[in-house]
């Protein structure tokens, strides 16, 4: 319980900026 | 507990549990063994007495009574300090937000409003197609403008050549005109 | 108000104390009774050498804890973060469990900022059609004035 704890805390701390960078890659190929 | 501390852990790294119950298990493993080292060390005097009639078996109850009464205070003392150490140290006060989830503060947005600003994006991106290939047909028809004034131009010269060259002979009547044509 | 780093150190500090305070040098020499007859200074050095050898290991401990989690650090910073938040008395967002909800609030200042890109182009495209539009307009109203030239030269020529 305890790994799946912080396993998901630090999904929640550093996956939003994982994926930003993704979103910001399509919309910037986009723009071009 | 039920409180899962999942956002503490987000902060530290660890969950608060886990770092308590290692700080737990450490102070009870020295506990432990100071206990074994006090044990060997009134052997070891005792064998300085070889006449004394004081068994080992007795120093170990002796050890083990006041084990027992140290261990019984350790886990006292160690839940108050856990529920400080919860509740003052390793604890997200609940109006605090972490830094990297400021953004929730600044954009809460609901599901219906994050739709609605996807749509109008969608919208905004048709917009801007179809006022390209506006701006492609408007192009065109330029272009064709271009062709078209040109022709036009020709043949009004072509009617200015045609006006100049009767009055360059000076010719008055038709079929003369005509038969210089 | 203190901060993290002192409570810990005071409420680990207190521990030991109230520990020992229990484990007294008189609990001791009950428990180990005969011995302590038999011999007790012995007695009593070796109970000093206990409390001061458990303190050493448990203090030794605690930095290591420390050193190992980087405890001072977050300690700090957390209580910079807690310190600018004291203004905000509502119970502050928490993850709902469900990533598609959370990361959207992540996306929107990307998703605005995007929008507005939208938007300035297509303000620079429109009035660029604009321009385009009346420079046709200008060339059809040309065409037609060059074809009623024509149109009355060629009249005058019939």
């Amino acid at each position: 319980l305890d790994e799946l704890i912080v396993e998901t805390a630090i999904r929640r701390k550093q996956w939003p900026r994982k994926i930003l960078t993704h979103v910001i890659q399509a919309m910037k190929a986009e723009q071009e | 507990s039920l409180n899962l501390r999942a956002y503490e852990a987000q902060f530290f790294g660890f969950t608060p549990q886990t770092c308590l119950l290692r700080v737990y298990i450490a102070f009870q493993d020295y506990l432990f063994e100071v206990m074994l080292v006090v044990e060997s060390v009134i052997l070891k005097k005792l064998e300085g007495f070889p006449g004394c009639k004081i068994s080992s078996c007795q120093i170990r109850k002796s050890t083990e009574k006041f084990l027992l009464f140290m261990k019984e205070h350790f886990d006292k003392l160690f839940s108050r300090m856990e529920e400080v150490l919860l509740q003052l140290v390793l604890n997200i006060p609940e109006n605090v937000l972490l830094p990297e989830d400021k953004v929730h503060q600044q954009f809460p947005y609901t599901k219906a409003q994050f739709q609605a600003l996807e749509e109008e994006m969608e919208r905004l991106q048709q917009q801007y197609r179809a006022e390209v290939a506006g701006g492609q047909a408007l192009r065109a028809e330029l272009e064709e403008q271009k062709a078209v004034q040109a022709e036009l131009e020709k043949i009004l010269q072509w009617f200015d050549g045609l006006d100049s060259t009767c009055r360059e002979h000076g010719t008055g009547n038709f079929k003369e005109s005509f038969v210089l044509l | 108000a203190p901060g993290r780093v002192q409570i810990f150190t005071t409420v680990v500090d207190t521990f030991l104390e109230k520990l020992m305070a229990a484990g007294s040098y008189q609990k001791f020499a009950k428990c180990y009774r005969s011995f302590y007859k038999l011999q007790p200074e012995i007695t009593r050095s070796i109970y000093d050498q206990f409390v001061s050898q458990l303190q050493d290991s448990i203090k030794e401990e605690i930095q290591d804890v420390k050193d190992e989690g980087n405890l001072e650090e977050l300690f700090n910073s957390l209580d910079k973060i807690v310190e600018e938040a004291k203004d905000c008395k509502e119970p502050a967002w928490r993850p709902s469990g469900i990533p598609e909800e959370d990361v959207r609030s992540s996306l929107v200042p990307y998703l605005l900022k995007h929008r507005s890109y939208l938007q300035k182009i297509l303000k620079e495209k429109e009035e660029e059609n604009k321009k385009l539009a009346q420079s046709v307009l200008a060339g059809r109203d040309r065409i037609a004035e060059l074809q009623q030239l024509i149109q009355a030269r060629k009249l005058a020529w019939q």
